[in-house]
This record gives structure tokens, C-alpha cells and sequence, in this order.
């Protein structure tokens, strides 16, 4: 479903450049579940972005659904991405002063369903994750894992091709990390590919492939020397 | 060092209330080594805030330093928690277009040192969490675990007398991690008071107490019946 290329991507500040990837190349076919893991910087998150057509590389091909996407314009990338990738962030990203349920339907505010609908399907996604008795509170009145529950339920919302979850566990006590596992253990299994960034040894177990990241390089592949 | 007896804190939203914590006491002595832990939304965090001096509870009181606090005017706490204590936020918070040495050093502009040793201290902080090469990276400029160790170095910039970390480790790979809960292990070692949050049992398993919260409630305390 997706093939990295040499992939490079270089950050500039003033006169200092900071390479965060210096050339990782990798494909995954549709329907994998992979765990990709690294120390802290070593470029899982600036990988993720530029997978989830968050973000351009500063070099290499990513081609996607056979299509060749690291060209595209921020326009184009963003039909791509909301079309086909439920993403999950480090850092969730929820607006501030909007309800965990208007907060999880974004997303399907371009399809074409009616309102009452997407209320109906954001509200499913919140009960999913165990939710349901906040959809009203706004991300200052939720804890951290309910915050990080509220960002995978907005990433499942619209029933995704592919998911790419960046540390989804983090905030999670072991109970709800479990109950968090199973649903995507659940959407693999009815054929989303999932890609997963995560620092545990045993949320990594449940990933069918692992991928180790150090210094903006991948440096080892459990399926390589597979094909 | 602390007592918190029947802390109870309601949130109100519009005509609902919230019980994040109905009814906790404890007590910490001076240089223990606690860990909390809790399913999410079981009220650690808030519990903490309210440790911290950064919230006050609805009900119930908190002495700490043989002084009762929950009373006190929002400057009167500021004055308390600059002094004495270190804060490790779940969410991070550091300040968004600045950089990881201003947000640092950020805890000594109420001391009275000149700026230069402000600025040695907290480059020795971030040096302590092995970045003194981010200095200037501003917290957008920073990978996920970058900003929690920035996060870090600023609650112990102060030399504080307690220490509180809520979810410390939450973004951090393993061997970053190991590095992280070692100066907590110093600071101990030090005479400073450790209370952290964390969900993950292996770091629970640096500390020397375990409590464990769940609906607002403490309902375990590895501690009890030791008096
Ligand atoms: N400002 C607020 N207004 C309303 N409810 C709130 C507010 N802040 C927190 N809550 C609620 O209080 C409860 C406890 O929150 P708290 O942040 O203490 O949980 P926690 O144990 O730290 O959870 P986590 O492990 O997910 O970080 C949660 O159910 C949350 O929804
Ligand atoms: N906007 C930016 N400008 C400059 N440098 C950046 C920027 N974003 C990230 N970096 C740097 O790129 C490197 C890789 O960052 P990235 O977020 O991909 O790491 P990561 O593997 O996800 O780390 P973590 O496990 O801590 O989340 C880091 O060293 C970081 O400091
Ligand atoms: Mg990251
Ligand atoms: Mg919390």
C-alpha cells in the first residue's frame, strides 16, 4: 500500500540544519500491522508525518495507493489524507475549546453525510474508546488518556484504510491500553493496515512487523530478508 | 512533608458535576519515593495539581511543610510552589514560541541570580537530560519525547524539595527512560521528595510506595498498616 524511497527530511533553523531522516526506505503492503520503534529524535514521528501526507519530504519518492505522492500540492495531500489515513498524534492535536464530539467528527465534515448522521457516527467512535459520558467536555476538562482516547476515536471516525497511531498508549493506564489494542487489533483484522509508533516492549508484541529507527535512519526490519 | 485529608474536588459543567477525587488522605514524610498509579480518569492528575499548589480542592485540607495550604490566596501558592516545589506536567507545558533554554530557565527569574548563572543552570539542566543540543529549538522544534525531558529539566532547574512528575516516561523509549528515572534516583538519593505518576509497572518499581487510585478514590497504599 505504501513505499518510502530514500527518504530524507532536513529541518532549518537559521544557519543550523538538523536532519531528522537521512534516507529510509521501507514499503508496507495493504493490510499489515507494523510497530516502529526508536530512542527519542530519532525521526518515528517526522516518518509518520510525511506517511500520513502530513508533511513533504526534502528528498525520495513516496508512493501511495500506487500513486507517486511526496510532489503533491498541500491541497492534493490533504484530499489523500482525509480520504484514505486516520492518524493519531503524539501530542493529539484537539482544538481547545471544542467538545470531544465535535472534536472526533472533523473529519466527516467532507463526506457527504447529513448531520444528524455524523453526530450519530462521532458519538459511536467516542463509545468505542469508552467515552461516550464526556463527548460534551472540551480537552482542558478531560485527562490526559482521555485526550489521547478522544484522538483515536477523531483517527477511526471515518472508517480509514490505513491508520498510523504515534504513541497511542502513552497517557494509558494497562487496563485501557489493552481495550485501546483491541479495536485495532480489530480494524486490522476487518483490513485496515496499521502502522504504530510505540516505546512498549509489549504493544510492540501485538504488531505482526517491527521497524527500528535510530539517528533519521531505519536500522532494522523484522520482515527484511522475507520476501 | 505533606497530609492530605478528604480531599474532594467537583468540577461543574453547566448543570453537571464532575467527582474527580471524593474524599482522599495521605500522607507523604519528607524524601520518600512514591509512585501513583490508576486507571485514566481515576484522578491522579487532578490529585497532583492540588499537591502542587496549582489547584485548590473543594473540600477537605492539605498541609504541607506543616503548613495549611488549601486556603491560600493564588499568589500565596505561586510563592509556596516556586519555592519549593518541581512540576512535570502530563501535557508538557512549555511555552510555545520559545525556546527549550528560555522555557528552562523559566522557574529562576523569581530567584535573584543574574542572568548568566540563570542561563548556566539551565543549560546544565537540559545538558542533565542529554539536551544541550536543543538549547534554541523552540517546543514545535522538538520531537514528542524531546518536549517531556525539556518538561523535566525545568521542574529541576529550581533544586526543588519535592518533586512531582505526572507520567514522566509517557514518550520516552526505553533507554531514555532509564536514563530519566536514574537522576529521579539521584534527586532521592539527595534528600528530595519524589511523587510520580506513571502507568507502566516497571517504573512504578523504582519507587519505594505504591498508591493506587481508581474513581476519584485511593484505594490502595503499599504503605498501610506499615506505621
Ligand atoms: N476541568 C475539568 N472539568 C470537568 N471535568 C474534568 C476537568 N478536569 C478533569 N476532569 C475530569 O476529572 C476526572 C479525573 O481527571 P484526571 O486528569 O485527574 O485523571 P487522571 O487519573 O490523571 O487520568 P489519566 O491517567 O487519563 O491522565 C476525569 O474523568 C476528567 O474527565
Ligand atoms: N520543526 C523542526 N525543526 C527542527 N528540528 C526538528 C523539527 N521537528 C523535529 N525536529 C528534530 O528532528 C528530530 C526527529 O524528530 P521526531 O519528532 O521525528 O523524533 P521521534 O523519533 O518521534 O522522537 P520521540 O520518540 O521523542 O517522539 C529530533 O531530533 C528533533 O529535534
Ligand atoms: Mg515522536
Ligand atoms: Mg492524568
Amino acid at each position: 500500500i505504501l513505499r518510502l524511497t530514500d527518504i530524507a527530511k532536513t529541518y532549518v533553523l537559521g544557519e543550523q540544519q538538523v536532519p531528522a531522516l537521512r534516507g529510509v526506505s521501507f514499503a508496507v503492503q495493504a493490510g499489515e500491522y507494523v510497530a516502529i520503534m526508536g530512542a527519542s529524535g530519532s525521526g518515528k514521528s517526522t516518518c509518520m508525518h510525511i506517511m500520513g501526507c502530513l508533511d513533504r519530504p526534502t528528498a525520495g519518492s513516496y508512493v501511495l495507493d500506487g500513486r507517486r505522492v511526496d510532489g503533491l500540492t498541500r491541497d492534493e495531500l490533504a484530499r489523500v489524507r482525509n480520504r484514505r489515513i486516520g492518524f493519531v498524534f503524539q501530542g493529539f492535536n484537539l482544538l481547545a475549546r471544542t467538545s470531544a464530539l465535535e472534536n472526533v467528527e472533523l473529519p466527516l465534515i467532507y463526506s457527504r453525510l447529513p448531520r444528524a448522521r455524523r453526530r450519530e457516527r462521532a458519538l459511536a467512535a467516542l463509545d468505542r474508546v469508552g467515552l461516550a459520558d464526556r463527548a460534551g467536555h472540551t480537552s482542558t476538562q478531560l485527562s490526559g488518556g482521555q485526550q489521547q482516547r478522544v484522538a483515536i476515536a477523531r483517527a477511526l471516525v471515518n472508517e480509514p484504510a490505513m491508520v498510523l497511531a504515534d504513541e497511542p498508549t502513552g497517557n494509558l493506564d494497562t487496563a485501557t491500553s489493552r481495550e485501546i489494542m483491541d479495536i485495532f487489533a480489530s480494524l486490522n483484522a476487518a483490513g485496515a493496515t496499521v502502522v504504530m509508533v510505540t516505546h512498549e516492549p509489549d504493544i510492540a508484541a501485538c504488531a505482526a512487523r517491527r521497524l527500528l529507527f535510530r539517528d533519521g535512519l531505519l536500522v532494522a526490519d523484522s520482515a527484511a530478508g522475507q520476501e
